[in-house]
């Protein structure tokens, strides 16, 4: 464990806490798309297959509990919770996830480390991350008034992923044959999808003005 | 152990 990706893990943990507390607190999931929310119940599903087989440490076999249960509630928040699916704009919120499953299921298919099912679930999990935010990217685009909890919630989250990226220099740097390119080129697409996003997100920080993305 | 390497990650 090194202190970059502690401070990811603890960032992709914030962001999930900001996430449940503005459903939470507020009520509502305005602005927030089911669609990246549903992807990520998938890639935590598909992820963890090994969290009940492989035992890795104490604050692994957590934080995956952790991910997994906070993902599944948002999702069942935004469906079920009568009063918080009334603020889910379905009509906007229209990105039609097979076409980012199906591709990076084919893609599982055939770039992995190893063909087992485990292997190419975590693979697809892998892939599927990297994609799962374009809904909520489409979604703010559309809606062009991003609140400053959603705002924060991209943030962190692409934060995170920044920060596995310093994590896996550190490593490759640190450790002997610590080489995997699958993860590395998915968390380096992932980062640079948000890199739009903090642009806009900086700029509005730094002259204090609300955050708007071009249309 | 090489393939625990980045599974050890979250």
């Amino acid at each position: 464990m090194n202190i970059f990706r502690l401070a990811g893990d603890m960032t992709h943990l914030m962001s999930v806490i900001v996430l449940l507390l503005k459903i939470h607190t507020i009520k509502s999931c305005a602005g927030i798309s089911l669609k990246t929310q549903e992807l990520y119940a998938l890639v935590f599903a598909t992820r963890y297959l090994d969290i009940f087989t492989d035992f890795i440490s104490l604050y692994n076999t957590i934080m995956k509990l952790i991910f997994l249960a906070s993902s599944f509630s948002i999702v069942w928040y935004m469906r079920q919770h009568k009063i918080v699916r009334r603020s889910y704009d379905k009509d906007q919120d229209t990105f039609r996830h097979l076409f980012l499953i199906l591709p990076c299921l084919l893609l599982a298919l055939f770039i992995n480390e190893k063909f087992t099912f485990k292997e190419v679930m975590w693979t697809f999990s892998l892939f599927l991350e990297a994609v799962a935010i374009l809904p909520q990217l489409v979604l703010l685009q559309r809606t062009r008034n991003i609140d400053n909890l959603t705002g924060q919630y991209v943030f962190l989250l692409g934060a995170y992923r920044a920060l596995y990226i310093l994590n896996w220099i550190y490593r490759y740097f640190t450790e002997p044959h610590y080489v995997h390119w699958i993860t590395w080129i998915s968390g380096l697409v992932q980062t640079l999808l948000y890199a739009d996003f903090f642009y806009y997100y900086f700029n509005s920080w730094k002259n204090n003005v609300k955050l708007q993305l071009p249309a | 152990a090489e393939e625990y390497s980045v599974k050890d990650e979250l």
